[in-house]
Parts: structure tokens; sequence; C-alpha cells
């Protein structure tokens, strides 16, 4: 474990709790799209396959029971909850998130490391994450004022992905320069996905006012 | 062995 690697989790716990603080808070899931709460609950249950066939750490199982634990019941809120599912901007959020997934998963079946059905899982997953924020920056492109706890979901959750760069980059040159294509190249998509948000979000903060993407 | 190393990260 690395500082960055850490500063990487705790900025990716930090952003759930916002979000599940957000919608505890105030019953409204507006501006949150289902669709990117529902990848994301499919990237940590294919990439936590092995959570309880493999102990690597206390820490490593807690955050992965975390981390699938708020991002199931994030989704469970702004399904099913009487008041939270109200304030979903259904209409609005109509990424078809399948279109994403296949491609990821044929992908996945194309390109991984070994042909088992964990590490093809696993494989999924990471490239699933690269683009399960899609939907989220489009709803927010659509949505026309963006409420600020969403804006920082949305800026630790790209946040986290870059320390994880940061990260690779750091173990490359103290771990014997061990290489890792898939989740870096997927970590550099992902990341640069989020690179106008993070011009928006860093200007609007400059200039204290309110966040707008354009459309 | 290469790819285990990853698996140690969330």
């Amino acid at each position: 474990m690395n500082v960055f690697r850490l500063a990487g989790d705790m900025t990716h716990l930090l952003s759930i709790i916002i979000l599940l603080l957000k919608i505890r808070a105030t019953k409204s899931c507006t501006g949150i799209s289902l669709k990117t709460q529902e990848l994301y609950v499919i990237v940590f249950l294919t990439r936590y396959l092995d959570l309880f066939t493999k102990y690597i750490s206390f820490y490593n199982t807690t955050m992965k029971l975390v981390f699938l634990g708020t991002s199931i019941s994030i989704v469970w809120y702004m399904r099913y909850h009487k008041v939270v599912k109200q304030t979903y901007n259904k209409d609005q959020d109509t990424f078809r998130h399948y279109f994403l997934a296949i491609p990821c998963f044929l992908l996945a079946l194309l390109i991984h490391h070994e042909f088992t059905v964990i590490e093809v899982l696993w494989t999924f997953s990471i490239y699933l994450e690269a683009v399960a924020i899609l939907p989220q920056l489009v709803l927010l492109q659509r949505s026309r004022n963006i409420d600020n706890l969403t804006g920082n979901y949305v800026f630790l959750l790209g946040a986290y992905r870059a320390l994880y760069l940061v990260n690779w980059v750091y173990r490359y040159f103290t771990e014997n320069h061990l290489v890792r294509w898939i989740p870096w190249l997927s970590g550099l998509v992902q990341t640069t996905l989020y690179a106008d948000f993070f011009y928006y979000y860093i200007k609007s903060w400059k200039n204290n006012e309110k966040l707008q993407l354009p459309a | 062995v290469q790819q285990d190393a990853v698996k140690d990260e969330l």
C-alpha cells in the first residue's frame, strides 16, 4: 500500500459517502444517473468475485464490503425508496448503458490476462468502470443547475482514479517495473473522460460561480 | 504472479 493508493481509496470512499449523504439528507437524487449507479454495482460485483475465496488484508476485505454495500443501497434508494424515487430524472437519464456494458464484455473476452471466469469478469469490470461515468456526465449536461454535492461527488470520483494512475507509476518504479496495461490504459481513459468536467468544475470553483456544463 | 499483484487493489 502506498500513500497515492490510500488517498485514492479514501477519495473514492468519500465520493460515495457524499452521494449517500445527499440522498439521505435531502431525500432527493435529482441530477444523479441511476444508469451510472447500476453500472457501478456491476463493476463491484464482477471485480470482487474473489471476496470470499482470497483474503488479502482486513482493509481490502472491509473496503470491498463497504463499496458493495453502499453502491447497492444507492441503487435501492433510487429505485425503491418511496420519496427518493420520485425525484429521479427518469426522462433525462436515458443513456443506453447496455451499449456500454456489452462492448466492454466482448472486449474482456478478447483482451485479458488469462482466460478464466474470474479473470475475464475482473477485466470486464476494469473496462466497464472506465466508461460507467458517461450516463452521469450526459445527465449533468442536460440538467441546468448542478447542486454542489453532485458536483463534488463527480469530482472526487474522477480524482480517485487519477490518484490510482499515480499509484501505478509509483508501483512501476518501486516493484521491479511491474507492467499492467489493462488497468493502466483503462484508468487513463476513465480519467480523460472527466477532463472537461474537471475544467468547468475548477473554473466554477475559482470564479466562485454555479457549476454549469455546456450543453 | 504478475496479475496477482494487481489483485491487491480495490
